[in-house]
């Protein structure tokens, strides 16, 4: 039974995406079976795992819509144990048809719950939204990891989104948990960054990850080149930084 | 008449709200009268120009579903010639009371005509999506600047947000115009920042500004000082290039 973990933040450019492919690919390299799945019109964690947006089939739209079996939409990543159920840009009318559907919350806990057992985690990056996709993938998952970039306006957001949580664990999903909240992009040379930690750490306490991401260029160059940041240099401060958080959620959830 | 330009990209980070504070901040001290309207429930551009979130009494929600006349909600800020009219995390429901609307692509362009004539310049801050409301702030807009982070991912959705305007001069606005693309977080050490520039002014030639706008501490920095840049450092880097591209902008529209 894998357990399911959400990526989401509605702040913009925050790094769910890259945090979805990075702590996959990182689980992966650890030898756990895992599957992103792509909840992002904008499909970035497909092109960033290399597939091309434009050449997809059928992706998580198919399956939601057309009710595609997901096991037949889902594609094998370049790393051993990591697989990718992708996204589509059509995906932006899927919100408007699922309005009308009677489960409507449910949909994604549906398409995700048939393949389930095959995989030990299961990551959905989210778009940054607190719409009908986002509260999907919050009442499909068991816990949310919220990336908090060391940003001023990335602190406003938050009461917002644990506003959503408790309404979705009250309604939707009483299982949610908060998984943790993960500093990213942090620069330990800027004030700034330093704040923000300081502020996130005494105010969530231990619900904060001990891991941070600091901001690498090779986070952001991985990508271009349609590969996970320890794929594409393993010996970057990113790649081990997302190796580290790896080793920190599987010691969380007692699995090392 | 006002000129009315919208700051949209469904990419998230890429300088939207920085760009609508500090451009408009830019166009007040060169004594334009500016209006920004935040029209993301983030109410980031609210906060970035110094009021308090969680007491605003009349926001664009109001004045969209209460019918509340704009210039009652409409703030003065701490700079001459600057005004808001500010967001509220409420307006996350007004997209789904609009949808039952008769004009629901006109309903921001119905508020925003009512004070058009008071101000030269009324900037939109639009959240990162391609939904309804964004679709309004393009369809009250005359032109929309497309900022663009450099970085990978930032390319890849620019596609689909073109098609998007498209979509809008052919229904909604005609007279809707590309502005121009303003490459953001511009950072020269970097390759990836470098490639990114020659890809977009490769592909958009002169619809891109000339003014680059670098990667500047002090611009992420002001905002948690409720400043717009040119009041937190004006010697700052940041200042500096929003006040080139205020003044691009002017040239642009020939009205130096
Ligand atoms: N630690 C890091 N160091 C350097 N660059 C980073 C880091 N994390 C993310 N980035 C870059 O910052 C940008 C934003 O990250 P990302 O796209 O993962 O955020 P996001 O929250 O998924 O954005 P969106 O809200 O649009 O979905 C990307 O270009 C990414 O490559
Ligand atoms: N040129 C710059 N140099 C340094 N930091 C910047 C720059 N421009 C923006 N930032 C910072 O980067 C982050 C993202 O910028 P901003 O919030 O303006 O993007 P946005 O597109 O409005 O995001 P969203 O999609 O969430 O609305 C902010 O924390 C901001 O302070
Ligand atoms: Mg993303
Ligand atoms: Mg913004």
């Amino acid at each position: 039974m894998a357990k399911v973990i959400a990526l989401a933040n509605q702040k913009g450019g925050v790094g769910k995406t890259t945090t979805a492919i990075n702590l996959a690919a990182s689980l992966a390299v650890l030898e756990y079976d895992v599957l992103v799945i792509d909840a992002d019109p904008q499909a970035n964690a497909t092109s960033g795992l290399g597939f091309d947006i434009h050449k997809i089939e059928n992706s998580i739209y198919e399956c939601i819509v057309d009710e595609v079996e997901t096991d037949k939409a889902v594609l094998k990543a370049d790393i051993e144990h990591l697989y990718l159920l992708p996204s589509h840009i059509d995906l932006v009318g899927a919100e408007i048809e699922m309005l009308n559907m009677p489960d409507r919350e449910f949909v994604l806990k549906n398409v995700l719950d048939k393949v389930r057992n095959s995989y030990d985690f299961i990551l959905i990056d989210c778009s940054p939204s607190l719409g009908l996709i986002t509260v999907n993938a919050l009442t499909a998952a068991d816990s949310v990891i919220i990336p908090v970039q060391c940003e001023y306006f990335a602190l406003e957001g938050l009461g917002k989104l644990l506003n959503t949580i408790k309404i979705i664990q009250n309604r939707l999903n009483t299982d949610l948990e908060i998984e943790g909240f993960l500093l990213t992009m942090y620069d330990s040379r800027l004030r700034l960054s330093n704040q923000v930690v300081d502020e996130v750490k005494t105010h969530f306490q231990d619900m904060v990850f001990e891991t941070l991401i600091t901001r690498n260029i090779k986070l952001s160059e991985a990508p271009s080149y349609g590969k996970a940041v320890v794929m594409y240099d393993a010996a970057s401060k990113g790649a081990t930084n997302y190796l580290n958080l790896a080793r920190e959620l599987l010691q969380k959830n007692n699995m090392t």
